[in-house]
């Protein structure tokens, strides 16, 4: 299971723009 | 069309839109020890798209509450009592909501678009860039 830092992190990445 | 320099300069919102405005911005934040904010930013909107039903929602919107306002941290610092305590309550009784960050949201991206936002498009960082 991951940690929940690693389930933050993945929550953030995912909102980030993807490249152009 | 507009390019994307010009867009960085429109809003907080088309710069954090574009990958290597968001990016840049970071690097602005990192040296200004203010990048807590924009990954708070980013993270509201993350848990804005999770599923309510995956129990990993729940699980981010602690770690979440924890990381950024459970904290001294200075999203904490910047966000009004009343939605620190709403957002606490709702942890509390595990009642999660796609809209519960939003206030605390609106909150932090106000205060960015006040100070470290302006800064950053008059920042050496952004010049060099340009």
């Amino acid at each position: 299971m991951d940690s929940e830092d690693d389930l933050l992190q993945k929550c953030i990445t995912s909102a980030m723009p993807k490249q152009r | 069309p507009d390019s994307p320099l010009a867009r960085w300069t429109k809003s907080l919102h088309s710069l954090l839109g574009d990958q290597d405005g968001a990016h840049l911005f970071r690097t602005f934040l990192e040296r200004e020890k203010c990048v807590d904010t924009l990954d708070f930013w980013f993270a509201c909107n993350g848990f804005r798209q999770m599923d309510l039903k995956d129990t990993k929602t729940l699980r981010v919107a602690k770690a979440i509450y924890k990381r950024y306002i459970d904290t001294s941290s200075i999203v904490a610092k910047q966000l009004k009592p009343a939605t620190k305590t709403f957002i606490r309550d709702n942890i509390k009784k595990q009642q999660i909501d796609s809209a519960m960050f939003d206030q605390a949201q609106t909150e932090i991206q106000t205060s960015m678009e006040e100070s470290p936002y302006q800064m950053f498009l008059t920042s050496d960082i952004y010049l060099e860039y340009v």
